[in-house]
């Protein structure tokens, strides 16, 4: 899936 | 969190350790370019506006604002506080070329058109062309101190170990970002001219010099 969820890296 | 990522963010916050050291030690910013370093600070700023709004981890919080502390720390002795060392003569490359085009991107191509995500599109654009304006300022003076290569070499090495950390993640966690991913390659790609001299001449104890 596309990284829309939280961004956990810096 | 794998082995990649840390390694990677490591190596980052080294890099940027490297270069407060190697300018507050030598007072100096000599062969440094603040393009670059301007352009790092605005890729912290715009990419941790969330550092407020949501918590990840204590790792997460705090590396985030030892990058953001630092970067506007070095743009400052850059100039102002050693700015009587700062080479601008050499350090002539159009910035605007760089922000322009990416910021333009950012609104084209994005994962969701809301402002967070924009900038935080733009932030890694900008990122993977960053360090443009220190390889151009190390073209023209034709080298580079010793310790100034250390610090592109760890700078270089942290994005490379990310694209390993996207294959872990895809392989693992089936996760992928493939405008990180893209702008990744990109800015790894950048430095491999940088890296083949580094690994040819540095680690055999030369100076670094560029065919001018």
């Amino acid at each position: 899936q596309e990284s829309t969820e939280v961004k956990d890296e810096l | 969190m794998n082995i990649f990522r840390f390694l990677g963010d490591i190596s980052h916050l080294s890099a940027i350790i490297i270069l407060l050291l190697k300018i507050w030690k030598s007072r100096s910013c000599a062969g440094i370019s603040g393009k670059s370093q301007l352009l790092f600070a605005i890729v912290f700023t715009t990419r941790y506006l969330d550092l407020f709004t949501n918590f990840i981890s204590f790792y997460n919080t705090s590396m985030k604002v030892v990058y953001v502390a630092s970067s506007y720390a070095t743009v400052w002795m850059i100039y102002s506080k050693f700015k009587a060392t700062y080479d601008g003569n050499h350090d002539t490359f159009r910035v605007e070329f760089l922000i322009v085009p990416t910021a333009i991107l950012s609104f084209l191509v994005n994962h969701d058109f809301t402002p967070l995500e924009i900038l935080w599109t733009f932030s890694i654009y900008l990122e993977s062309v960053a360090i443009l304006p220190q390889l151009f300022m190390v073209s023209k003076t034709g080298e580079a101190e010793t310790i100034t290569s250390h610090y592109l070499f760890a700078l270089g090495i942290y994005r490379t170990l990310y694209l390993f950390n996207w294959i872990w993640r895809y392989q693992f966690e089936e996760f992928f970002d493939l405008i990180a991913i893209v702008a990744g390659l990109v800015q790894t790609v950048l430095y491999c001219d940088f890296f083949y001299l580094y690994i040819t001449k540095v680690l055999k104890g030369k100076k670094l010099s560029l065919p001018a």
